[in-house]
């Protein structure tokens, strides 16, 4: 009853934009980490 | 920065800009097949929806609600928000198959609406969360817990083998139901579960060539198979950079002479539950091919994920890659073996 899952490897999303040259367009576009730095300061120090 | 995920209540942020593994599931009657990340770094099931309009839906395959003759459709929305932009679905359920196995009266997510087009890009459809419920925003059983209730696996416990390789054989395998032992080699290192939302886990502490040990009385990390590199909080990070003479790009990542590989310090130790995980500078530096030039990136990932157990570290995929994983429901410990 062991239920095995093929999985399969792929350049990353990221490998792929930077192979095509788009990914500092991509990256000033859709500015991935917004949220974080945003909101960083909420959340107490340490 | 690539490969957050926080979690604050209601609000998640989700990037799979790193994921690299993927398999196939089917959803409804007659079934209709995706492509999803098995993340344990998350609790949900999504796919696209066919309803959904947006760009970032143009490629992916869409779940058509309306060509399941199994299809409930649950009337709640959910929304994920994201600094720029939100994400928007609905639930429903519905039968789910995953390697011949099949799971009835399944929630899980289409999403209508998705900002950005990294999903363009992407060569999965959706996500499936292997976390615990805890982290779920779908009230409902998670997958693995709906296919525990319903008593469809032998042992609560679910094990993956990521290969480094490209095109090897098998690339990756996710284990439900139990372990493959010729996938690794024993003895199995158990450490329990310190908080039940992802799979979260004591590191003992981490070493760098012998010197600066990191984290001396211990930390929280966790085990995330959504993730690609192995990620830290942001001080302990670029000290690690420095002493392997890692030097940023504009995109946030570490990049290293590829040439001065074999100068590099062979050994960084990861010690889990008093045994020592090693990582050698091959193993930790991640080579990519640029056209004909090749690049060699830093595995470490500076992120500052908070918890209240205090800054969070992941084991992505450099860490999984060399170190098989199992993942125990029943007495809520994570396993690891040699691959």
């Amino acid at each position: 009853a062991l239920i095995r899952v093929p999985l399969r490897k792929v350049p990353t999303i990221r490998s792929q934009l930077r192979s095509e040259g788009l990914l500092q367009d991509f990256l000033v576009e859709n500015r991935p980490d917004m949220f974080s730095r945003r909101y960083a300061q909420c959340f107490p120090a340490g | 920065t690539p490969s957050l995920r926080l979690g604050r209540s209601s609000e998640k942020i989700y990037n799979f800009m790193d994921a690299q593994y993927y398999g196939d599931i089917a959803l409804g009657t007659p079934e209709q097949n995706f492509s999803v990340v098995f993340d344990t770094g998350s609790s949900d099931l999504w796919v696209p929806s066919a309803y959904c309009v947006t760009e970032a839906c143009a490629l992916p395959k869409r779940f058509k609600a309306f060509k399941s003759t199994s299809f409930l459709h649950d009337g709640r929305q959910f929304g994920i928000n994201y600094g720029s932009g939100h994400l928007l679905g609905v639930m429903g359920r519905d039968y789910l198959m995953v390697a011949g196995m099949m799971v009835k009266r399944q929630e899980f997510r289409e999403s209508v609406y998705e900002p950005g087009t990294a999903f363009l890009k992407a060569r999965f459809d959706g996500v499936l969360g292997l976390g615990y419920p805890a982290l779920a925003e779908i009230l409902g059983n998670p997958v693995f817990d709906n296919m525990l209730a319903q008593n469809l696996l032998d042992k609560p416990i679910f094990s993956f083998y990521l290969s480094r390789k490209l095109n090897g054989s098998p690339e990756g395998e996710l284990l439900l139901g139990g372990t493959d032992e010729r996938l690794y080699d024993l003895p199995i290192n158990w450490l329990p579960v310190t908080a039940k939302a992802y799979w979260q886990i004591k590191i003992d502490s981490v070493v760098v060539q012998g010197v600066n040990p990191f984290c001396p009385h211990g930390c929280q990390a966790i085990v995330d198979t959504g993730t690609s590199l192995i990620t830290g909080p942001t001080d302990d990070i670029l000290d690690i950079q420095q002493l392997i003479g890692a030097t940023p790009t504009n995109f946030g990542e570490f990049i290293v002479d590829c040439a001065r590989l074999s100068n590099f310090p062979q050994h960084q130790h990861f010690v889990l539950g008093g045994k020592e995980y090693t990582l050698t500078s091959d193993q930790y530096i991640r080579k990519e091919m640029l056209g004909d030039r090749k690049l060699c990136f830093s595995g470490f990932q500076a992120v500052d994920m908070i918890s209240s157990e205090g800054p969070l570290w992941i084991l992505g995929d450099v860490f999984l890659t060399q170190y098989y994983s199992i993942f125990d429901r029943g007495q809520d410990r994570v396993g690891f073996a040699i691959a």
